[in-house]
């Protein structure tokens, strides 16, 4: 893996145990959005990118657009460009988030990390003639989509050794 | 205190008590 990183936030000691918090910006994603012109006017087009300096694959998400309109059905995209009919989404007006459909989960086992991420909601087009967006994901790479959810979690003190999910560690330094 | 890095026993990942309160648990 390129992030060695499993999961980070904060921490306070209790009676007996330690409890975990997701640092605030846990589910932050950072994105910009450029309004362009493109093609015909009878589509909306998207271009979504995720950062590059990872091991990400595009393969791995399915991007959920969501158009505020009558018709306001999520479209489900295997792929970070698409275009859609502007009758779907006359107003411009659009939510966006994507699903990891590939984490890393043994057969019969749970899952700690995130698969499912809302980028933004409600989105109004600035520009009333844009018809091309594309869609800039800045910190969205590997260490942030696959850190663990800490919140909640409990970490048992037993002497000098701390027990968490049945392991337990022993101090080094 | 809590506070200092805990290896797991079979070596696989650490965890990391600052004493700014914020944790990291890694890969080894």
């Amino acid at each position: 893996p390129m992030c060695d990183t499993i999961a980070s936030g904060i921490w306070n000691q209790r009676a007996g145990f330690i409890e975990l918090h997701n640092k605030p910006d846990f589910n932050k994603i950072n994105y910009s959005i450029v309004e362009s012109l493109r093609g015909t006017k009878d589509s909306v087009y998207f271009r979504i990118i995720l950062p590059k300096d990872d091991a990400l694959d595009y393969k791995n998400f399915v991007f959920n657009l969501i158009p505020y309109s009558k018709y306001d059905q999520v479209l489900k995209i295997n792929k970070p460009e698409f275009a859609i009919p502007n009758v779907r989404i006359p107003r411009i007006n659009f939510g966006l988030s994507l699903q990891n459909i590939e984490p890393n989960v043994d057969f019969g086992k749970g899952n700690f990390q995130r698969t499912n991420f809302m980028i933004f909601e409600n989105y109004q087009a600035k520009d009333n003639n844009a018809n091309f967006f594309t869609i800039t994901l800045n910190n969205f790479n590997q260490c942030f989509y696959e850190a663990m959810d800490m919140e909640g979690q409990i970490i048992g003190i037993e002497g000098k050794k701390l027990v968490w999910r049945g392991n337990r560690y022993e101090k080094i330094n | 205190g809590i506070e200092g890095k805990y290896q797991k026993e079979n070596g696989k990942e650490l965890l990391i008590f600052n004493a700014d309160k914020t944790f990291y648990c890694l890969r080894n």
